[in-house]
């Protein structure tokens, strides 16, 4: 799995009531948005394909 | 094999559905529709998979079935016929009986693209088909390219009309085939290919969008799904650091006011001239607002002169206290502003979680409603008392 999901998976949000308990650690989200630039480079070369 | 593999694991809808679930939206998943038996029929199985495993979370899930199938020739060397997909979303019908989590769930399509003739031809044929089957109808819009569209573009009357004949023609071809069901525009905003840059994302982008809003209740559409909250290209609600941009201020703010009663508005000008450029639509006001009570009004207005432009509510309403909700461009960029005033006052989130009171400014009764040169604006008339809102 990706790193988010990995988090995620560990947290083990069991029932739909947890879901919303617990939030993505500060660590990921700095990830996450430092993978973002170039994701969006590769889905705006597909939009114009 | 030049698209890149995208592998979604019990995880990844774990954590789709998180998201939506938590920031109060609902999740509607878009299964593949490319997945293809021998015999051409749309194969279920990997549908299957991910629907044993919603249903094991009782994951709250409508579906749909293909993006924009009457490109995928095009987009993917695959032909598929409306009839054909027709008959695909009847299997999936069938596929979501088998779930108890499923059986009343929303099933929604084809989302096909601009109506042109081949799609009108797809859309006809898929819906004497599947039509029965699906709870609505889904047609995507964008008024323009993004990469030629111009500022001239958005603030073209001739252009925001387009959408009146292309949802016309929609609404022919669902009455003579399913008539009575439900229209949505499944995918919609200002400029294909990820929006125009320095224009979907800026102030000027209200313009088309806010005009969208108005016509597309106006003539019936039930509900609107703008492209994109967040994402690739210019025509996201929300920048890459989740900042809310000009149009996330709008929809908020649409969405507080208006509510989904539609009343016949329309402005008539003392002089004899080109009303398109001075767009009116009128609405109960949203009966969740508390600030509001049942019976008033919400007059939401879109100057597309380069002048003032002054209006008068007709005398029934005149006598009437008004909030005006003016939005002007945030800063110096004017009409490619990336923020925006509410009755002067820059809008901004609190902190990362909470967002600002949106106040209106209260005027007395008789004064007149203005709307600045290339401005827009919402005007609720309160205590109304309007027979269609009580």
């Amino acid at each position: 799995g990706s790193l988010e999901e990995t988090v995620y998976r560990d947290q083990k949000p069991n029932q739909v009531a947890d879901l919303c308990e617990g939030i993505l650690p500060v660590d990921v989200l700095q990830k996450l948005k430092s993978q973002w630039p170039s994701q969006e480079d590769q889905i705006l070369k597909e939009f114009f394909q | 094999e030049e698209y890149r593999n995208a592998t979604i694991t019990t995880t990844t809808m774990d954590l789709l559905y998180r998201f939506a679930h938590c920031s109060g939206l609902n999740l509607i998943f878009g299964l593949n529709a490319l997945l293809r038996k021998g015999n051409h029929e749309w194969n279920s199985s990997n549908a299957k998979l991910l629907l044993d495993y919603c249903s094991s979370k009782k994951y709250n899930v409508s579906w749909e079935l293909g993006n924009e199938p009457n490109s995928f020739r095009k987009k993917s060397g695959v032909y598929i016929d409306g009839s054909q997909l027709g008959k695909d979303f009847v299997d999936l019908h069938n596929l979501l009986l088998k779930y108890s989590s499923y059986r009343n769930t929303g099933l929604f399509g084809p989302d096909i693209g601009q109506p042109k003739k081949q799609s009108q031809k797809m859309l006809k044929r898929f819906l004497t088909y599947g039509g029965k089957i699906i709870n609505s109808v889904t047609w995507h819009h964008y008024y323009v390219d993004g990469r030629t569209a111009s500022e001239r573009d958005f603030l073209s009357p001739d252009i925001l009309d387009s959408l009146i004949s292309e949802i016309t023609t929609v609404f022919k071809i669902v009455n003579e085939t399913v008539p009575g069901k439900l229209i949505w525009l499944g995918e919609t905003s200002s400029a294909y290919g990820g929006g125009a840059r320095g224009l979907s994302n800026t102030y000027i982008d209200g313009f088309m969008w806010l005009d969208k809003l108005g016509i597309s209740a106006k003539l019936g559409i039930n509900v609107v799904m703008r492209q994109a909250l967040f994402g690739a290209g210019s025509y996201n609600l929300v920048d890459s650091d989740f900042e809310p941009l000009p149009d996330y201020w709008l929809s908020l703010l649409f969405k507080k006011l208006v509510g989904n009663i539609v009343l016949d508005a329309s402005f008539k000008s003392s002089e004899n001239r080109d009303d398109r450029r001075l767009r009116v639509y009128m609405h109960c006001t949203n009966s969740d607002n508390p600030n509001y009570a049942l019976g008033d009004v919400t007059l939401f207005a879109i100057n597309l002169y380069n002048s003032t432009q002054i209006m008068t509510l007709p005398s029934i309403l005149s006598q009437k206290f008004v909030d005006e909700y003016l939005l002007l461009p945030g800063d110096d960029e004017g009409l490619f502003s990336a923020s925006v005033l509410l009755n002067g006052q820059v809008l901004k989130m609190v902190d990362d979680k909470v967002l600002p009171t949106l106040n209106g400014k209260l005027l007395d009764p008789g004064s007149p409603l203005v709307l600045p040169p290339l401005s827009f604006g919402f005007f609720v008339v309160k205590n109304a008392k309007a027979s269609a809102c009580l």
